[in-house]
């Protein structure tokens, strides 16, 4: 049995509106250590890692381990029915054809139940532990957002040149080139502000804009956003979540 | 020319 109560539904929203245009159907692993998934994109370029942690539950409860296959936009179409503030719990016996979604409004005394039908979703799972990185970049996801929109109109492809002092994201396109130079810096006043680089390689790195815009729309699940980068392995760019994270491992473009 | 390669490459099926 899965009862997973969130205090606020808009947490699950988010989550699940940050991942549901690069992929569709997911598989959900509920366990006693809380609810995970991983997805890759139709492409293959592009995979979702998902980890919600117990302490982002109110109330979380898992007796045996059970997997909820879900198309993420029937999901996402419930998910709109309740309202931010409504506590939501999901419900899942041990072998579920269905999850049920419980929102309540504790306020007005206002309870929708909806029942989502699930699938059996045969996906591969792919081994994304134990990767080396040559530098990690932590930036304000808004800030890292911007830069990505921004350069998108000048090329479908972005170039992340990384060294001790700078992070530059350099566009080139037909109509013609741009470039962001980002440096280190540590804000008292406001650390979700702060830049931070830790480098042990400088990285010379190129990303399809296209799979970068999907990206960051998980920058409304934390201020921040890490960036790990390494010649050897697909980028990795994490969103923290107050307990657990959402990630997205992209593979880059090499000169042929 | 830039090719985008695929996650494949570099992580092995469990």
């Amino acid at each position: 049995m899965l009862e997973a109560k969130f205090e606020e539904a808009s947490l699950f929203k988010k989550v699940i509106d940050s991942f549901k245009d690069c992929v569709q159907l997911v598989n959900f692993n509920c366990s006693e250590h809380g609810i995970a998934a991983q997805a890759v994109d139709d492409s293959r370029v592009l995979l979702v890692s998902l980890s919600i942690g117990t302490e982002s539950f109110q109330d979380f409860r898992c007796d045996r381990n059970v997997t909820l296959g879900a198309d993420l936009s029937s999901l996402s179409k419930i998910l709109r029915c309740g309202n931010n503030n409504d506590n939501l719990t999901l419900i899942a016996d041990d072998t579920p054809d269905s999850l049920l979604l419980l929102f309540e409004d504790t306020k007005k005394d206002r309870i929708s139940e909806y029942s989502l039908k699930l699938m059996d979703i045969d996906a591969d799972f792919l081994d994304i532990e134990g990767m080396q990185y040559d530098t990690t970049i932590t930036m304000p996801s808004a800030e890292f957002a911007k830069v990505v929109r921004d350069l998108n109109q000048l090329s479908d492809s972005l170039n992340i040149l990384v060294t001790k002092d700078t992070v530059k994201f350099v566009a080139e396109g037909d109509i013609g080139s741009g470039s962001v130079i980002v440096k280190p810096h540590t804000d008292m006043d406001k650390p979700d502000d702060s830049v931070k680089v830790e480098l042990d390689k400088p990285v010379d790195l190129t990303f399809g804009s296209k799979y970068l815009l999907d990206i960051i729309k998980g920058a409304g699940l934390s201020n921040q956003i890490t960036i790990k980068l390494s010649s050897e392995t697909p980028a990795l760019f994490e969103f923290g979540l107050q307990s657990g994270y959402l990630q997205f491992f992209l593979a880059p473009k090499f000169n042929e | 020319k830039l090719k985008q390669t695929s996650l494949t490459k570099y992580f092995k099926k469990t």
